[in-house]
């Protein structure tokens, strides 16, 4: 979902 | 080898009651600064990050990087066998398969002596950026919690609309509307029910109020919560513990969902 997308944008994979 | 010794049992208790319903299983994972959780639940909206720095504990110690994989469900059902004034100590082995956890009261002499098996969790490390909120509010977790509580009977989302010296909480449902209003208050006597709310510009978000009532079950840990907002970022809510630890949940807002 665009919530999904959102959260995971901001956090980024290390 | 972990070992990690708590004054009192109900900390680790409130923790895992807080984030069980939002995260099934996850990996405490555990070095000379503390044992830190991150973990997203199940539908990748919200993400829990915990902190307990090594000063939370006495003693602590903790030789090399061991990550604990812990069902909470599990974990939930062993701290519940804690009296919340039990003096609690966790100990691992470097590789271990279990975790355990001894409760000692400080009145009778009883030691409580449990494992919890551990699991191997594949869980994707996520970096959390440095973040220059646009509003950042300091209010009573108490009254947050009420909020939230009474604002998801009307309806399934709440907008935060912070300006200049006030918050309102908003939401439109079928039956009707809610709105409450929040100003800054400062009192000397009563510093427990102030809300400071400091702002760069005005934000409004809508976020899902089934995650933030989940996350309002860790208000037991702290008098205070603070929501950090900016446009199209998640959502920070902090419960701050004693000796620099921490709660945070994140929340995607939702923006033409």
């Amino acid at each position: 979902s665009a919530q999904q997308a959102r959260l995971e944008g901001f956090f980024k994979a290390v | 080898m972990l070992e990690a010794r708590l004054e009192q049992a109900s900390i680790l208790k409130k923790v895992v009651d807080a984030i069980k319903d939002l995260v099934q299983d996850c990996n405490f994972d555990c070095n000379d600064s503390g044992i830190a959780l991150q973990a997203m639940d199940n539908s990748h909206v919200a993400l829990v990050s915990m902190m307990l720095k090594s000063d939370t504990f006495s003693p602590f110690r903790c030789d090399r990087n061991i990550a604990l994989g812990i069902n909470l469900n599990s974990f939930q059902k062993v701290l519940r066998c804690a009296q919340n004034e039990d003096i609690l100590t966790l100990k691992a082995d470097d590789s271990p398969d279990v975790v355990s956890l001894v409760f000692e009261s400080s009145e009778q002499d009883r030691i409580s002596e449990y494992d919890i098996k551990l699991m191997d969790i594949d869980q994707e490390h996520l970096g959390i950026p440095d973040t220059e909120y646009a509003a950042t509010i300091t209010m009573p977790s108490g009254e947050f919690q009420r909020i939230c509580r009474d604002l998801s009977a009307l309806s399934e989302s709440v907008a935060i609309e912070a300006e200049k010296n006030a918050v309102k909480f908003v939401c439109n449902g079928d039956i009707g509307n809610g709105a409450i209003s929040l100003r800054n208050h400062s009192s000397v006597e009563k510093p427990e029910q102030n809300v400071n709310i400091e702002l760069s510009e005005p934000v409004a978000l809508t976020f899902s109020l089934k995650y933030l009532v989940n996350f309002c079950k860790a208000s037991g840990l702290s008098g205070s919560v603070k929501l950090c907002l900016s446009n199209e970022v998640p959502l920070l809510v902090e419960y701050e513990l004693a000796s620099n630890s921490y709660l945070r949940f994140y929340l995607a807002p939702k923006i033409g969902d």
